[in-house]
């Protein structure tokens, strides 16, 4: 019989730990 | 250098609760220091490491970007109450480098150091074609129009002769053909009226701030100036929590230099120079 290899899979979106948020407009 | 053991450094998300708040106390510490210009307010967090220190604490380090507001570094509104620049307005952004020790919860800033700069020309021009650029703050017509509301605001003071502390920001504005020019002020010994030669005047021991902004619009064969000036409650050393109401800012309107010198709305004379706020608007 034939396997597929196992692949991981993230959890969801990785959301990049930075740069954060802007608060107001980039200039 | 490395700080604390080895490279180890973790890196948190720039988004942390954590983070934010030392990124706070740092553009905290950026508007108590900054000797002149507008306050800044926090945009955005880049990037931040947080390396272990002996024999105890961590050590921030944060980049940050901050944005201009219209509050004067002198104005003792707290910066939350300050709006922020937008782009057609010329637009100023600061980006800065921070190191900050946390010791029992508690941020102090080792290191700082802040760039600013405006926004350029071609993304003024996207947002609004004919809005006015920022001009040179020496350019002889910032100068004039900076003196000349100054002499405009002072012939119509009751209370003492002030002085051209700093000009802070100008935009020559095309049409109608005028300046814009906004500028700090400092109380002196003199009395407005009386002070024929400024030279002889001399600052007040206890400083005492003002703001003005004010127009100069060139006319056939003259020029006609507009201003004005929000007067600070004389600061004491360290700033203190303001009371209540301190910073509430008075409605003013703009009034032409021919016109009788008008009063805050609600009052029929001067406010005293002891009060939270006193705009004069001539």
């Amino acid at each position: 019989s034939v396997v597929q290899p196992s692949v991981g899979a993230a959890a969801g979106p990785v959301v990049p730990p930075c740069p954060g948020r802007v608060r107001h407009f980039k200039v | 250098a490395p700080h604390g053991p080895g490279l180890i450094y973790r890196q948190p998300n720039c988004d942390d609760p954590e983070t934010e708040e030392a990124a706070l106390v740092a553009v905290d510490y950026i508007n108590q220091h900054l000797p002149w210009g507008y306050k800044h307010t926090l945009n955005q967090i880049d990037e931040v490491k947080v390396w272990p220190q002996q024999p105890f604490g961590e050590m921030f380090e944060i980049e940050i970007d901050t944005l201009e507001t219209t509050c004067h570094v002198l104005d003792p509104t707290p910066v939350a109450g300050c709006r922020v620049r937008q782009l057609k307005e010329h637009a100023v952004e600061g980006d800065c480098d921070f190191q900050l020790l946390k010791v029992n919860g508690k941020f102090s800033v080792v290191y700082a150091k802040c760039d600013s700069s405006p926004d350029s020309a071609e993304d003024v021009r996207k947002v609004c074609r004919d809005c006015p650029l920022l001009a040179p703050l020496n350019d002889t017509r910032v100068v004039h129009a900076a003196e000349a509301a100054l002499a405009a605001f002072n012939a119509r003071n009751n209370g003492s002769n002030f002085q051209l502390e700093e000009i802070s920001r100008a935009q020559l504005v095309p049409l109608p053909p005028s300046t814009y020019v906004e500028f700090t002020i400092s109380g002196t010994d003199c009395v407005a009226k009386e002070a024929t030669e400024a030279a002889n005047c001399s600052l007040l021991a206890k400083k005492q701030y003002g703001f003005c902004k004010a127009t100069l619009n060139e006319k056939l064969g003259g020029e006609e100036v507009a201003v004005t000036c929000t007067v600070f409650q004389t600061q004491p050393a360290t700033s203190q929590p303001q009371p209540e109401g301190a910073n509430e800012a008075v409605p003013t309107a703009v009034v032409d230099a021919d016109a009788p010198a008008s009063y805050p709305l609600g009052t029929s004379e001067p406010l005293s120079a002891g009060s939270p706020i006193d705009t004069r608007v001539f």
